[in-house]
């Protein structure tokens, strides 16, 4: 997943 | 989800907590910036409109609330509940000069122009600054109570942990947000000085001073 389309950390 | 994200999430919480107790305890939020809990305010809401869209985890939705949720309750009680006990004089950052800055870099760097983007970029940096405004105060009064040193340092702990989740992800998954890991280096820099009183004088049960 590209980091900037979801942001998966808080 | 690795061990340093984990580590540095429950230092979060803990921070949370350890503020919490203290104002709720004491009855008071002497010592505690309310500039401070205002701009974590919009670092959390501003990060976390995403709920609404998307949905990452249970743990991630939940903690998400739970900052969210924390962070009103606290202005809540420092503007309202405890509002006599709040130190107007001594707290008086101008976080508009940190706001504004924050909003315009996010508008100049970011990863994708997008309104959920940009927000998430702005409350990036301005967490990043966010304790100023407490530092400040901590300066002007000298000092601070060992439960709020505490606190600091649980919430200092967090990025720098985070960081070490970062230099993780980039070995093991080949994953790095330059964004984040810039923000967090800097935010964990400005707890430097702090960690080093914490250290060599709260852990060995001196109050926290700092030097006249």
């Amino acid at each position: 997943i590209n980091a900037e389309d979801e942001h998966d950390e808080l | 989800m690795n061990i340093f994200r984990l580590a540095g999430d429950l230092s979060h919480l803990l921070a949370i907590i350890l503020l919490l107790i203290k104002i709720w305890k004491t009855r008071s939020c002497a010592g505690i910036s309310g500039k401070s809990q205002i701009l974590f305010a919009v670092v959390y809401i501003s990060r976390y409109l995403d709920l609404v869209t998307t949905f990452v985890s249970v743990y991630n939705t939940v903690m998400k609330l739970v900052f969210i949720v924390s962070s009103v309750a606290t202005l809540y009680m420092m503007y309202v509940k405890f509002k006599a006990t709040y130190d107007h004089n001594h707290d008086s950052f101008r976080i508009e000069f940190l706001l504004v800055p924050c909003f315009v870099l996010a508008l100049l760097i970011h990863a994708a122009f997008t309104p959920l983007e940009i927000l998430w970029t702005f409350s990036i940096y301005l967490e990043a600054v966010a304790i100023l405004p407490q530092l400040f105060l901590v300066s002007k009064t000298g000092e601070a109570e060992s439960i709020t040193s505490h606190y600091l340092f649980a919430l200092g702990s967090y990025r720098a942990l985070y960081l070490l989740n970062w230099i993780y992800r980039y070995y093991a998954e080949g994953h790095y947000d330059l964004i984040a890991i810039f923000a967090g280096a800097i935010q964990t820099i400005l707890y430097c000085d702090f960690f080093y009183l914490y250290i060599t004088k709260v852990l060995k049960g001196k109050k926290l001073q700092l030097p006249a």
